[in-house]
């Protein structure tokens, strides 16, 4: 494609691709939409996250990220759309309008780029990172179980060879550590969304204890709104809660990180789930699960917007 | 390429505690090598595992004989990937 509005977001998108059009988003757009490298994956690929900015120092932001699991590809090709649908929307959807005359959105398509090329070139059910682990023959750390929050805990493996390996110490992944710097010295982020599949749910700290976040009540509230709004596109249905109730102990996760870093809208969703193809969701239902997963964004984004902190 | 040829997805409903954590045990038999593309959660919650071929026929017996109910999610995976490939193939070839 030469541009973004010929990109075809109805099909899965190599690594190299999505790079070329986060490119073209940013030439096409260049008073939105910048592109920053926060760092570099374990074999050196850019760590990039668009930003979308009208203006302003150092603004509340909302961060959204995708791909931190490689196999997930709904969700790098979803992050893809949203890209897209967050500079057709500015200017023309009132609420997308306001949110980004006051903050900043952070987006991160390909959390995870070398496991994503390796789904693409060598083996297609890759989900961890691809750094080597010492005295094991067995490659990759789960970065959704790398986070120093309850690291090591119940909830992930110290096994090497597990799909949850922890790694051998918190925030050993550059990808995960790549995103503690960015929003330590952003210090002003207000939401963390953080992308998954497939299982139709949306989660909110905690993972690792069963104790409830200080703000348990709000954040159930507004993710049965979100929630609602979502199914209200194609009535897909959505479970939602903490994430140890709804779905099992998990430690060293990406969002109880950031809620204990004061992000009080931290929420991690698993898109959709047809019950046929797991993680081979067929590419015609990307553009609908991206469109429905976006109503849900647009309520928490809202809600964030208008309830500052 | 990592080949899938003859693995399968298959679909576990759990209907009780027990069944639940013998379907965790799962997980510990490191030589059946399956992948658990959905975890355990709670009772009557799918839960989806890709077998690879040579373990098949001894997870489908384990399941079984413990009286676990489960469907086929996917019958070859590997056929499914390559009707992936092809049409992200077909598509980058279509401006040529």
């Amino acid at each position: 494609p030469r541009n973004t509005d010929s990109f075809d977001y109805t099909q899965y998108h190599t690594l190299s691709e999505i790079y070329s059009f986060q490119d073209m988003l940013v030439a096409e757009n260049p008073k939105l939409v910048s592109k920053i490298v926060i760092g570099q994956s374990y074999e050196n690929r850019p760590l990039n996250v668009l930003k979308f900015s009208t203006g302003g120092t150092n603004r509340p932001a909302i961060w959204i990220d995708t791909g931190i699991h490689a196999r997930e590809w709904i969700t790098q090709a979803s992050g893809t759309w949203f890209a897209k649908k967050l500079v057709t929307d500015y200017g023309t959807d009132p609420a997308l309008t306001a949110i980004l005359n006051n903050m900043d959105i952070f987006l991160e398509i390909s959390v995870n780029p070398d496991g994503f090329y390796y789904t693409h070139n060598n083996n297609r059910m890759w989900r961890k990172t691809r750094k080597p682990n010492s005295g094991s023959s067995c490659v990759g750390v789960d970065p959704n179980r790398n986070w120093d929050a309850g690291f090591g805990l119940p909830g992930a493996s110290g096994n090497p060879c597990s799909e949850t390996y922890h790694g051998p110490k918190a925030e050993s992944e550059s990808e995960v550590k790549a995103i503690v710097d960015f929003v330590k010295s952003h210090g002003n982020i207000k939401a963390f969304i953080s992308i998954h599949s497939y299982s139709q749910m949306l989660m909110y700290p905690f993972g690792y204890t069963t104790t409830p976040a200080k703000d348990d009540a709000e954040l159930h509230s507004l993710a049965e709104k979100a929630i609602t709004d979502l199914a209200s596109l194609y009535g897909t249905s959505y479970t939602y809660g903490s994430l140890i109730d709804t779905i099992y102990q998990a430690s060293g996760i990406t969002i109880d990180w950031t809620y204990n870093q004061g992000i009080k809208f931290s929420y991690t969703f698993e898109l959709r789930d047809t019950g046929r193809y797991g993680f081979i969701l067929p590419a015609n239902q990307i553009v609908p699960t991206a469109q429905e997963t976006w109503l849900a964004l647009m309520t928490i984004m809202d809600h964030t917007n208008k309830n500052p902190y | 390429k990592e080949s899938f040829e003859g693995h399968q997805v298959l679909r576990i409903i759990p209907k009780d505690d027990i069944q639940l954590s013998l379907i965790k045990e799962l997980e510990d038999m490191i030589h059946f090598e399956v992948d658990f593309w959905k975890e355990v959660t709670r009772v009557n919650t799918p839960v989806d595992v890709r077998v690879p071929f040579h373990s098949l026929q001894s997870v489908k017996i384990y399941l079984e004989t413990q009286g676990i109910e489960y469907s086929i999610m996917i019958e070859d995976l590997q056929v499914m990937l390559d009707e992936e490939q092809k049409e992200m193939m077909s598509v980058a070839r279509a401006p040529e």
